[in-house]
């Protein structure tokens, strides 16, 4: 069928992908074992095309499943955070079309103008998250004590906290370390 | 507040406690989650005077035992007070206070998440009624001990025996090999002083496969290990160095017959053997495992992509226009693209592994009526969601490591530690390659039903759709 480059378009065309590569497997497994190979060894020598297939097969379930739950949320929230969620949505779906875009081109009548429409798509949608992109994570709602990191803190004062860690170091409890007596010294004077 | 950030905040274009609350679940779940938060917090558990990062390895084990003591004691605590129940632990331990709270592992994990469960799962309404008291109130501490020194996600490869011994109604369970060793489980070198070991029953001469069956390793007084048990530590690891990750060999132990958990299976007392409903029953507790892993991925992610985005509106580098400061590392589309995709996947994430929950749930209310149609299809997906989920975290958390450059190699960053927690999930609970090879036999065997006409089962059912041309 013609590539359609919507979200629906890309996880329909994953599901080809995942049917096609299934249909591959199949194949491969069935043209080795009439070469003469029992089943398990005809399976083993395809077991790289299988564990992509299963990738795949998974990777198109994650996409439908987060397209139609968040469909189902979306009516439920306010159009700002909507827009939002739906932003997120296209960006995650997006952003595996041009990962997997291989396997697209072997699979589905995607073409190059269609890829150029998605990378165009996909860098606008980023320019689209970035003003949200601090509240995006906030709303996750780690307190400090929980996300437990110099660089993460709510406040932000993150060369304040690097510092105070770096004091933590029991290594900084003296100015000189026992070792400068027992090794160092000894060394420099040649006595070591 | 650092004035880049609170200008972010002032841009924001959503009411974030609005999403905030749905990724809670409702109000409700946010207020009963800050409480829970307050309270815990409050004991002051996770303060550490010295940070753990620079205790030794045995210290560090003393320490998660003594939070994880404390820990639970709140919880009680919290029960009494609340009348709650389970549900209490695994929110307060699964979630994002346990790991705050033992940021290395805790050596009582396993306890929750697989001793108690596999209980519930696979023992008799008479076993319950004996083990799951003791287990709650803590006047015993479990593991699971499946995976051995040889043999890991292949579970049919597993060499522990469990042989019956009709003369003395016992089953005698014994380590052939080195290799027949249980390693890995959690909690099992120091802690723990019964167990849940997964070993190959023989009764009659005859091999029926893998069962689980409840061992005592320790006394309850003394916490000396028994007769015929070979226990200990299996050594400092990449991360989770709190978990007291242990080894078990038996040497000809016996356990009375009453020892093996017979909700699916049974073995009567001369012998005879009575088979389960499925072999696929065993899978219970992997796959509620599994789905809680899919959770746990998402709040690790969640995380990491929290520390790098804030980080990233606080950093300032580089000059691309001479006549202006440096911009904020948030603007370069390349450190956007690092970290978008991080918070959408964690929405991603947390919606399936919901939708998998529900799908788990109602599958396990189908079994109960003897309906087993669609547990294979249930399994498939858990083995691939599993793998998948757990891949993409990990280079997720690797990914925000690397966008907060030098500061993100800090310990004190807890991007390494983050690390540390989720790359381990890719080989325990079934190592990712072999997950995705057994959901590829379904997949096969899925396509050859569609090739012969036949209706498939929702998850697959786009195979025959786009094999015949129509949009799934």
């Amino acid at each position: 069928p013609p590539w359609d480059n919507s979200v629906q378009g890309v996880i329909h065309g994953f599901h080809r992908v995942a049917a096609g590569k299934i249909g591959m497997c199949v194949a491969n497994i069935e043209k080795r074992q009439k070469s003469g190979l029992c089943y398990e060894d005809a399976w083993n020598m395809t077991s790289v095309q299988l564990a992509s297939a299963s990738e795949s097969h998974c990777r198109a379930i994650l996409l439908s499943t987060y397209y139609s739950e968040t469909e189902k949320l979306a009516s439920k929230v306010t159009p700002a955070l909507k827009t939002v969620l739906l932003q997120l949505v296209d960006l995650y779906v997006v952003y595996w079309a041009l990962q997997r875009v291989g396997d697209l081109l072997r699979f589905t009548s995607i073409s190059e103008r269609d890829i150029e429409q998605l990378q165009n798509w996909y860098e606008d949608l980023l320019t689209r998250l970035r003003p949200n992109a601090v509240g995006l994570v906030d709303a996750f709602d780690f307190r400090d004590e929980i996300l437990h990191s110099a660089l993460g803190s709510y406040d932000g004062r993150v060369y304040e906290r690097l510092m105070e860690e770096a004091l933590k170091s029991p290594l900084n409890a003296q100015p000189v370390n026992d070792s400068f007596h027992k090794y160092l010294k000894p060394f420099m004077q040649g006595k070591l | 507040v650092n004035p880049d950030l609170q200008r972010e905040r002032d841009k924001c274009t959503f009411n974030v406690t609005e999403l905030t609350n749905l990724i809670d679940g409702g109000v409700q779940n946010t207020e009963e989650r800050k409480r829970q938060e307050d309270l815990l917090l409050k004991e002051g558990i996770h303060i550490e005077e010295v940070p753990s990062e620079y205790l030794s390895h045995k210290e560090k084990y003393e320490l998660a035992v003594k939070k994880a003591c404390l820990l639970f004691k709140v919880i009680r605590r919290m029960q009494e007070e609340e009348n709650t129940g389970m549900e209490n632990y695994r929110s307060v331990l699964g979630g994002n206070l346990g790991s705050a709270i033992l940021a290395d592992g805790s050596p009582l994990t396993l306890h929750y998440v697989m001793f108690i469960p596999t209980i519930l799962g696979q023992a008799t309404v008479e076993q319950q009624a004996y083990w799951i008291g003791r287990a709650f109130n803590l006047d015993i501490i479990g593991t699971y001990a499946q995976t051995e020194l040889g043999h890991g996600t292949f579970i049919r490869g597993l060499e522990t025996t469990a042989t019956y011994d009709p003369s003395t109604k016992e089953f005698v369970l014994h380590s052939p090999t080195l290799t027949s060793y249980k390693w890995w489980p959690g909690g099992l070198a120091h802690t723990a002083n019964y167990c849940i070991v997964m070993a190959q029953l023989y009764t009659k001469g005859q091999c029926h496969g893998l069962h689980p069956f409840i061992v005592q390793l320790r006394d309850e007084e003394t916490h000396m290990p028994l007769k015929g048990i070979k226990i200990g530590e299996i050594g400092v690891k990449l991360g989770m160095n709190g978990t007291n990750n242990g080894f078990l060999g038996f040497e000809h132990v016996r356990i009375p017959r009453e020892n093996m958990l017979m909700k699916n299976s049974k073995v009567l007392e001369d012998g005879t053997y009575v088979h389960s409903l499925s072999s696929k029953l065993t899978y219970g507790t992997m796959m509620f495992v599994r789905v809680v892993l899919v959770t746990d991925m998402c709040n690790y992610m969640a995380k990491a992509v929290t520390i790098a985005t804030r980080y990233s509106a606080v950093r300032r580098q580089s000059q691309p226009k001479p006549d202006e400061p440096e911009p904020q590392i948030l603007d370069y589309v390349t450190q956007q693209h690092k970290l978008m995709i991080g918070i959408s996947t964690v929405h991603a994430f947390r919606l399936s592994a919901n939708w998998l929950w529900h799908m788990y749930n109602n599958v396990i209310a189908e079994l109960d009526t003897g309906d087993l149609e669609r547990l294979p299809e249930l399994h498939a997906l858990s083995c691939c969601l599993k793998a998948v989920t757990t891949a993409d975290a990990a280079e997720c958390v690797e990914r925000c490591r690397l966008s907060c450059g030098g500061h993100g190699y800090m310990l004190s960053s807890s991007l390494p530690t983050t690390y540390g927690l989720v790359t381990a999930a890719c080989t325990y609970e079934g190592e990712n390659t072999v997950l995705l090879l057994q959901t590829a036999r379904y997949l096969v065997k899925a396509w050859q039903q569609a090739m012969g006409g036949n209706a498939l089962t929702p998850t697959v059912s786009y195979i025959s759709e786009v094999s015949t041309g129509r949009r799934s």
